[in-house]
């Protein structure tokens, strides 16, 4: 995360750490439920075989995991059919765990969006992970606060890449708070109104080269466009194994 | 070895490197979408930009950069310059890459670096062209033949000659400085298939792929000819009625098996159930909570909130069909709801029907953090 700053223990509970053997942390990842978390497919290309992963929860310090924190294999990992590395659309994963977590204050499941629930343009939002600072990779998770930007403006930023209807766009000019590499498969999270509860709506996916001065926004899964996608793989994958 | 992991000696698993055999460059067809016009189309990594591979290249930041500037035309070449640094060319005799010239780099060098920094972006770096061989000395190099074009596959070209990203092509905004972009944006000009009464155009195999993408879903429409006995999958199999909604899949992508569960009706909460392609209501004579629990959790609803028994609608048109609690219903641990349930006969002994009212679990919050954390008295 660029221009952000360490998070309070405890502060984001369904934040998780995707490891993979020696390389340690890859990507960020969300729990959405007590056996199931979220992460974006391009983590996993060329390395799909979920005996490859661990995830780790309640993690502040990746250096020092402590007395919160709890260690899960991955059962299964399933990645969206439609996902196209070229274009990275469609970047979104459903991890199944192989054991449920404890729930603790530290580690928690975030909301799903309602259906068609999407954050308003111009509202602010929370992003979080372990990604590079622009200088450094840090040990502590990173919380950033970033602006929700509208479809049409984002596309005025990329030349390259057609922004589609399952993508998100958030951030600010280059160089402020922004997300980058190592934070792939993290939260974009907004406060509710009742100012108690968070909703995930974005996954982090890809951007601008983000330690350089070019200016565009982070661009994120659109997790709206993706929840009944979601229910349904976990309704298979819990009641119609072979 | 500096280059990649050595060649099999006899084609069996790949053999260590022998540290005395350094030389285990090999050449590869260039699969590089952007380099795919080169009037060469064999390569070999680390290439002149360090990556290890042309999947590395591929999502290189420097594969967005060379032809978003080749836009701004700076300068002619810069494409085929910047895939002798991607994919660099692989002498199939000797193995070697050849570089590009050091002309070409700092004809490139010289014409685009200003306008990067307009953007505040530097030049790659990895690409200093004293590391180029002179053109006229006796190391070969590469410099751009006639008939090589300015542009990549990834790019439009316009009638005048200039190049535009292909994603420019048709998106409505006059790209092109004799705006050609836009000419001809008809979806059979472009071999792609027109969704009927909309001018949507989608590539044709998407057709019938099982996503919708049309407007009223209309490339998903017809696709499978189902015999009277028989329901289309969302993948277009044909699988026989009575095998819809039984707890096992027969669609072999499961889709036999989806939304065979809601709760309908105004409240929102009279539990039906689809079996055999028919819609039934769950007698409540041998319900129980275990049953309300699974019902809450396959709806990815939560957990259950109020059950009730409703008393069956006297005189609903036609007749009620009913599906009872299975004897076995315990034994089939990790089934689905439908697979618990069986028809049994068309009455049911109470006449009530189960309705189930779901909660979601508490998600999104962050007790270490107390209630209120941004209200913390002073």
């Amino acid at each position: 995360i660029l221009g952000g700053r360490v998070s309070r223990r405890g502060a984001w509970p369904w934040q998780c750490s995707l490891q993979s053997g020696q390389s340690g942390h890859v990507c960020g990842c969300v729990l959405i439920s007590r056996q199931w978390a979220l992460t974006v497919a391009h983590c996993f290309e060329g390395r799909e075989n979920a005996e490859l992963w661990k995830v780790v929860l309640g993690l502040t310090n990746l250096d020092h995991p402590g007395p919160h924190s709890q260690t899960r294999s991955v059962r299964a990992i399933i990645v969206h059919p439609r996902y196209n590395r070229a274009v990275v659309d469609y970047d979104i994963s459903v991890v199944q765990l192989d054991s449920e977590v404890e729930e603790t204050a530290h580690v928690r499941p975030v909301c799903l969006p309602q259906p068609g629930q999407l954050p308003s343009p111009d509202s602010y939002c929370y992003i979080t992970g372990w990604g590079h600072m622009g200088n450094r990779m840090p040990f502590k998770l990173q919380e950033g606060e970033v602006r929700i930007i509208s479809m049409s403006q984002c596309q005025s930023y990329f030349d390259m890449k057609t922004i589609t209807p399952r993508m998100l766009c958030a951030g600010y000019e280059a160089g402020t708070v922004d997300s980058c590499m190592g934070d792939s498969g993290g939260p974009l999270v907004c406060e509710e109104e009742d100012g108690l509860h968070w909703r995930l709506f974005g996954l982090t996916s890809w951007g601008s080269v983000c330690f350089s001065k070019v200016l565009g926004p982070g661009v994120y899964s659109n997790v709206t466009h993706f929840t009944p996608w979601i229910q349904q793989q976990i309704y298979i994958h819990t009641y119609l194994t072979d | 070895c500096m280059s990649p992991p050595c060649q099999p000696a006899c084609g069996g698993a790949s053999a260590a490197c022998d540290p005395r055999n350094t030389n285990c460059s090999r050449c590869e067809p260039i699969t590089l979408e952007l380099c795919m016009n080169l009037p060469y189309n064999l390569t070999s990594f680390p290439n002149y930009l360090g990556h290890l591979s042309q999947r590395e290249s591929s999502v290189s930041w420097e594969s967005s950069l060379f032809p978003a500037l080749v836009q701004t035309g700076c300068y002619q070449y810069l494409m085929f310059y910047a895939c002798t640094l991607l994919v660099p060319k692989c002498d199939p005799v000797s193995l070697q890459k050849v570089p590009p010239c050091r002309s070409l780099c700092r004809s490139a060098k010289e014409k685009c670096e200003s306008v990067l920094g307009i953007v505040g972006l530097q030049w790659p770096e990895d690409s200093d062209c004293g590391q180029f061989p002179e053109d006229r000395g006796n190391a070969t190099c590469l410099l751009p033949e006639d008939g090589v074009d300015e542009c990549s596959p990834s790019h439009f070209k316009c009638r005048s000659g200039r190049c535009v990203l292909g994603s420019k092509r048709c998106d409505g905004h006059l790209d092109c400085d004799d705006h050609s972009d836009e000419d001809n944006c008809g979806c059979s000009e472009r071999a792609l298939w027109e969704c009927p009464g909309s001018k949507v155009c989608i590539k044709p195999t998407m057709i019938c792929d099982g996503f919708p993408d049309c407007p009223l879903q209309v490339d998903e429409a017809n696709c499978s000819v189902c015999r009277d006995n028989e329901l289309a999958c969302n993948n277009h199999q044909c699988v026989h009625r009575t095998l819809w909604c039984d707890g096992k899949k027969h669609c072999s992508d499961s889709s036999d098996e989806w939304d065979c569960v809601s709760l309908s009706d105004q409240s929102g909460s009279v539990l039906t159930v689809f079996k055999t392609a028919a819609e039934y209501q769950v007698c409540a004579d041998e319900w129980n909570p275990d049953l309300s629990r699974l019902t809450c959790n396959q709806l990815g609803l939560g957990v259950p909130s109020s059950v009730s028994m409703v008393p069956d609608q006297p005189g609903v048109p036609g007749r009620r069909r009913w599906l009872h609690v299975h004897p076995e219903w315990s034994l089939r641990n990790g089934s689905a709801l439908q697979a618990r349930l069986e028809k049994r006969s068309h009455a049911c002994h109470s006449r009530r029907r189960v309705s189930v009212l779901c909660a979601r679990e508490e998600c999104g919050l962050r007790p270490a953090l107390g209630l209120h954390p941004h209200r913390t008295k002073r």
